[in-house]
């Protein structure tokens, strides 16, 4: 899910 | 990390530094909308409450521990150091109209129904619309210090660089993020008008003058 990975952005 | 996310947060860091140096050295917060630093504070809070269990870099860490110390102490500034300079009557914008639909929307359009992913995707539809307040108050007061332009063409300037790292990460990962690449761009497209009368008239040395 393209949602999780954003967690490495600020 | 590629260039383009790392400039958007140095221009985000730099923006913030400007208005806490503008409110410090002039020890006032003229001009500037305590309402939309509220919502700031409460984007940063609902975003990063997952600072002390989701663990992705020092540099992550500590650009969220700088935000949030940042946000609040700008408020500290505003509404209990220079609390005498804050601009009432010019900062109208009602909060409620912003945090009431960002709020119901994420629970509507998200990626998962779970705490930290609404509060997630509520602090990216609620930092969407944040600056409106200032905006606003802007466009009543009718103009803007050079240095709260600065900060403004700062602020705009870091989400228009995550869009463009959402495009290059689209292409060079095949990652991408609608909820937050949509709300990106709705950010990036409200400061348009304002870029346009920086570039035209802050550049040239002119004062920030919006057409009453």
């Amino acid at each position: 899910r393209s949602g999780k990975s954003t967690k490495d952005e600020l | 990390m590629n260039i383009f996310r790392l400039g958007g947060d140095l221009a985000h860091l730099l923006a913030i530094i400007i208005l806490l140096l503008k409110i410090w050295t002039t020890r006032s917060c003229a001009g500037i909308s305590g309402k939309s630093q509220i919502l700031f504070a409460l984007t940063f809070t609902a975003r990063y409450l997952d600072l002390f269990t989701n663990f992705v870099s020092v540099y992550n860490s500590v650009m969220k521990v700088v935000y949030l110390a940042a946000a609040y102490a700008t408020l500290y500034l505003m509404y209990v150091k220079f609390k005498a300079t804050y601009d009432h009557n010019h900062d109208t914008f009602r909060l409620e109209f912003l945090i009431l639909p960002a709020a119901g929307l994420a629970l509507i359009i998200n990626h998962e129904f779970s705490i930290i992913e609404v509060m997630w995707t509520f602090s990216i539809y609620l930092e969407a619309v944040a600056i409106l307040p200032q905006l606003f108050m802007v466009s009543k007061t009718g103009e803007a210090e050079s240095i709260t332009s600065h900060y403004l063409f700062a602020l705009g300037s870091y989400r228009a660089l995550y869009i463009v790292n959402w495009v290059y990460r689209y292409y060079s990962e095949g990652f991408y993020d609608m909820i937050a690449t949509l709300a990106g761009v709705v950010q990036t497209v409200l400061y348009c008008d304002f870029f346009y009368l920086y570039i035209t008239k802050v550049l040239k040395g002119k004062k920030l003058q919006l057409p009453a």
